[in-house]
């Protein structure tokens, strides 16, 4: 079975790859003051068979792929997720009028991981 | 509308800030960007994260509250010069999961620009600051609404002078809308001459909460 697919290239490998998320895209930029726009990246690509020690893969995975490598049709490959973030700072305006700087986590993609 | 709210929601916002014009608004502290600048460049540091070293205390939301007070109505009638000012800091916007860890209170005073160009630096004012502990029903004695907090003697010159006070525990208590009757402020005169007229000082005040939302900023297992 793992014959008859096409061998996956590592451009289409589980990965992060960059996304800029600019806050004028989604129209808060009246609320935030900064800052502007950042980068939060996003995770995307396959999970091949055999997965390698640098998809941050767990044991459960590493079985999915065997099992979806004998049965494609029953059994999908592993998701291709994020597994570290990082955190970020932002200042915005309140409803009152107050100016907040608050810490939120998990918003930027640091690792992506097959699970 | 409801993927925004959703969203705003894993910002921990219950609806999006008022999207109006930001002219007119008022301007960022200092103090609160040099924070930001600085969280721009520990970020990774988890647990760094966690703490606002500026203040020492745990935290992860900084607020700067605007006071919605303003200057009682007639309370220059006591005295030439005498100032009646009510403070209120509204902090509904913290939610109930969130710590409150600190509360700072900052008090300015302007001496009026013509004071301060006769005299270098304004006479000095007795300010004593009360805690409203309920409201004033009319022709009771407001005295007895009142806990002084403070009682102090300033002397604004032209670039002001600022008094600062820790207020957690009373700020705990504002959480709680119908509990928050907010705070009074006494200017009063002590050294006026009383041949020469005299403006009593602008005070601007503002509060800064620091609080912590435990779901916003758990401490990260370690992974082997």
């Amino acid at each position: 079975a793992t014959h008859s697919q096409p061998p996956v290239s590592p451009s289409n490998v589980c990965k992060a790859r960059r996304l800029y998320v600019d806050f004028k895209d989604v129209g808060w930029q009246d609320w935030i003051i900064a800052p502007q726009g950042y980068m939060a990246n996003y995770c995307h690509g396959e999970c091949p068979f055999p997965l390698s020690d640098s998809l941050n893969s767990t044991n459960h995975a590493i079985l999915q792929t065997l099992v979806h490598s004998l049965d494609p049709g029953s059994t999908p490959q592993p998701c291709c997720v994020p597994v570290r973030f990082s955190p970020i700072s932002m200042l915005y305006y309140d409803n009152n009028d107050n100016v907040v700087l608050r810490h939120y986590q998990d918003m930027v993609v640091d690792e992506c991981g097959c699970r | 509308v409801p993927q925004q709210r959703l969203l705003l929601g894993a910002l921990g916002l219950s609806e999006r800030p008022f999207a109006g014009s930001r002219s007119g608004r008022r301007d960022v502290p200092p103090a609160l960007w040099r924070i930001f600048r600085r969280s721009e460049r520990v970020q990774a540091d988890e647990v760094e994260a966690c703490t606002v070293s500026e203040y020492g205390v745990r935290g992860n939301i900084i607020r700067y509250v605007q006071d919605q007070g303003g200057v009682i109505p007639g309370s220059g009638m006591a005295c030439p010069g005498c100032v009646d000012q009510h403070l209120f800091f509204n902090l509904a916007a913290l939610e109930s999961l969130e710590v409150l860890y600190l509360a700072q209170l900052h008090i300015r005073f302007m001496s009026a620009a013509r004071v301060a160009r006769l005299l270098q630096s304004g006479p000095t004012i007795s300010a004593v600051l009360y805690k409203v502990v309920r409201p004033t029903l009319k022709g009771a004695d407001p005295r007895a609404n009142r806990r002084l907090l403070l009682s102090q003697s300033v002397r604004p010159g032209p670039e002001g002078v600022s008094v600062t006070m820790d207020v957690t525990s009373l700020a705990e208590s504002w959480r709680r809308p119908a509990r928050n009757y907010g705070l009074l402020l006494e200017l009063r005169p002590l050294d006026t001459d009383p041949d020469q007229s005299w403006a009593a000082p602008s005070v601007e005040a503002s509060l800064v909460a620091v609080s912590l939302h435990p779901q916003q900023c758990r401490s990260r297992q370690k992974r082997s």
